[in-house]
């Protein structure tokens, strides 16, 4: 089963 | 002091009828060159963007950068007091606690003002690299919004495949399965009923549909949806709001174990 994926994860904080 | 007038005010309660089912408050952050506001859902799986140009608005002045903390609900109960014809304005002094909003009849007959309490919202600003998708997708956007939602009633989440076939999306779920495919088609005569897929190389990302759902409700603002895939990477649903700018959503993807 495929999990959520979170945003923070692919676009860093600037 | 910040001042910004449109004369066609439904398109704001359209805007913020589009947001604040995914976003309850953020910032609307203003300067010279317009209005922006970049918010993400308190899950952070999906991010609205918002820009609206300062030459898109009749009138438009914004002498210090600010950043308004705005309750969405809050916002939508008091446009929901403006006339769908009615010119609106925006108004705030510096450093003011509350955003004016201004509501003028088309003939002048009605004003209203409301003030709505601004609020102190610390929001992370997250960096999104402009870059080329592997498949770019622009289609009519109540084409958008009928996938989606009879997607919806079938499975929790879609896969959405680009091949140079077109573009799929599959669901299944205690229904059954279903398969919806696009095609290029650049026959009808008016280009918002076109639909234009430019593939770079297949790609196939899966998503929660709920979310995908959520942002069909910017459909009233434009005709046509840009959707943009590549592998690995949140898709990219944007919305073109005629010349005052554009909304843009971003979701991310399903990831395997």
């Amino acid at each position: 089963k495929a999990n959520q994926g979170r945003l923070d994860t692919f676009f860093s904080v600037v | 002091m910040f001042e910004a007038r449109i004369t066609q005010g439904s398109v704001l309660k359209k805007l913020v009828e589009a947001l604040k089912e995914l976003v309850t408050e953020g910032n609307f952050d203003v300067s010279s060159t317009g209005l922006t506001l970049q918010a993400m859902d308190s899950s952070h799986v999906c991010l609205v963007s918002l820009t609206l140009r300062d030459d898109g608005f009749d009138h438009y002045r914004c002498d210090r950068n600010m950043a308004m903390g705005i309750h969405f609900g809050n916002l939508s109960k008091i446009l929901k007091c403006a006339g769908n014809e009615d010119t609106i304005t925006l108004k705030a002094e510096d450093n003011a606690d509350t955003l004016t909003l201004m509501f003028e009849s088309a003939n002048q007959d009605r004003i209203s003002d409301f003030d709505l309490k601004l609020m102190s919202i610390e929001s992370e600003h997250l960096g999104i690299p402009d870059q080329d998708y592997s498949a770019e997708i622009k289609m009519p956007s109540a084409e958008y919004q009928r996938i989606v939602r009879d997607l919806t009633s079938i499975g929790d989440t879609v896969l959405i495949s680009a091949t140079k076939e077109g573009i799929k999306f599959s669901t299944s779920g205690d229904v059954g399965t279903a398969n919806i495919t696009l095609r290029h088609n650049t026959t009808p005569e008016k280009p918002e009923e076109q639909t234009i897929i430019d593939l770079k190389e297949p790609v196939a990302l899966t998503f929660a549909l709920r979310y995908l759902n959520n942002f069909s409700k910017a459909t009233p603002l434009a005709p046509q949806v840009k959707l943009s895939l590549t592998k690995d990477l949140p898709i990219f649903v944007e919305y073109q709001v005629g010349d005052l700018g554009n909304v843009r959503f971003f979701l991310a993807p399903k990831i395997d174990d």
